[in-house]
């Protein structure tokens, strides 16, 4: 039985050459762990709905990637998590938007899918369905990296525009 | 962001994206990570799209839905398929790539932004994990 699982961790201006090394082998390894989670979800002969949700779970725990842990700061210093999800074999979709209580919010996105006639979610409203469907609940600061507030303070510093700070971090 | 598609051993298609968004977003700002059809889209008669990029331009274009049309109603493969709209996309100034994957299990890339994290694999045992 044959199965193929692909995954990104973003993209940034900063090429190869330029990430600190530390920086390269924390992505190569949150990319390897997201792989294998995947990768054993199809080998088992699971779903390929199962096997994003597994891969992408991966990712969001890991704060070397900009989702979930590690997410970028908005400009009143929040976390506000966007995630969709979809099946190409119903095209059932879901999506959620400005999420800020949700562990993982590909979950929340794939609740919408799933216990919800709806396809997008969006703020306080997700939130809420979140509490609903009973998701793992953490605190606004769960998501807070030093790294990312960094990063934030330096676009207000210097007024760098949006996109600039973030082709730059990814 | 970050995102997965997928193809299973029915044959069976998914995608997901996940993102924090733009560091410093302002008025409830969305990019395409959320918007079904610009940076996800699955359709078992096409493929599986996950987006990363300037999440404006990917709405604009439709980029994920816009791959699968072409491989449905022209019959590209996935490569061409996506090489093709994110040189588009580049035409109109985004900056960004995808990840696809297709019913037939085609894994591939088409990015126009040096430094995208990636990682495959397939039922055949090809592992790769790579920073471009």
């Amino acid at each position: 039985k044959s199965w193929t699982l692909v995954i990104h961790g973003g993209a940034g201006s900063m090429a190869r050459d330029k990430l600190a090394p530390e920086q390269d082998s924390a992505a190569r390894a949150g990319l390897t762990k997201a792989l294998e989670a995947g990768s054993t979800v199809l080998e088992k002969g699971g779903s390929a709905m199962d096997a994003v949700s597994a891969a992408i779970m991966v990712l969001e725990d890991d704060e070397h990637f900009n989702a979930g842990r590690g997410a970028v700061f908005t400009y009143k210093g929040v976390n506000e998590l966007d995630a969709s999800i979809m099946d190409g074999k119903t095209l059932g979709a879901g999506a959620v938007t400005g999420a800020r209580y949700t562990k993982n919010p590909i979950l929340l996105a794939r609740a919408v899918m799933e216990k919800s006639p709806h396809v997008m979610l969006s703020r306080e409203g997700a939130d809420e369905f979140s509490r609903e469907q009973g998701l793992e609940q953490v605190s606004p600061d769960y998501f807070a990296t030093p790294e990312r507030w960094r990063q934030l303070e330096e676009l207000k510093a210097k007024k760098l525009g949006w996109y600039d700070v973030d082709l730059k971090y990814g | 962001t970050v995102g997965a598609v997928a193809v299973d051993s029915e044959g069976n298609v998914a995608a997901g994206t996940s993102t924090g968004g733009l560091t410093g977003k302002r008025w409830g700002r969305i990019g395409d990570s959320p918007v079904i059809g610009a940076g996800n889209y699955a359709d078992n008669r096409a493929c599986g799209v996950s987006a990363t990029g300037a999440g404006e331009f990917f709405i604009r274009l439709g980029v994920a839905h816009e791959i699968c049309a072409r491989m449905r109603m022209l019959g590209e493969d996935a490569k061409t398929a996506s090489d093709h709209v994110i040189k588009e996309l580049g035409l109109l100034g985004g900056t960004g790539g995808v990840i696809v994957t297709a019913p037939d299990g085609t894994a591939t890339f088409a990015f126009n932004t040096p430094g995208m994290y990636r990682g495959k694999a397939t039922s055949k045992g090809d592992r790769m994990v790579a920073i471009y």
